[in-house]
């Protein structure tokens, strides 16, 4: 890809943060 | 049936069908929802970021799904 190391790891990072999110909100509506 | 209106559910699927690295920009989504607004779509796109669903890439424009695919 044409992606910096850079990029692909604040990608990373930001994904793993909304995964965190996502099951934080589902644990929360049971 | 997932919580979402249609807008985000339309936001969230174009999202989901894009599989470049730094995933799809604003103006993508824009081009390919001529019905809704530019601000409609930035909303969606908030919330959906807020509930988890998708994340920002390379800069506030781009977004990638969190679903495995």
């Amino acid at each position: 890809s044409g992606l910096t190391e850079e990029q692909k790891r604040r990608i990373e990072e930001n994904r793993r943060l909304a995964l965190a999110r996502r099951a934080e909100r589902q644990a929360a509506q049971r | 049936v997932n919580g979402l209106t249609a807008h985000q559910s339309q936001v969230l699927n174009l999202i989901k069908s894009c599989h470049l690295p730094e995933g799809m920009s604003l103006q993508d989504l824009k081009g390919q929802l001529h019905s809704m607004s530019m601000s409609t779509i930035k909303q969606a796109v908030e919330f959906l970021s807020s509930e988890g669903h998708i994340y920002s890439t390379v800069d506030d424009d781009h977004y990638k799904s969190t679903d495995a695919d």
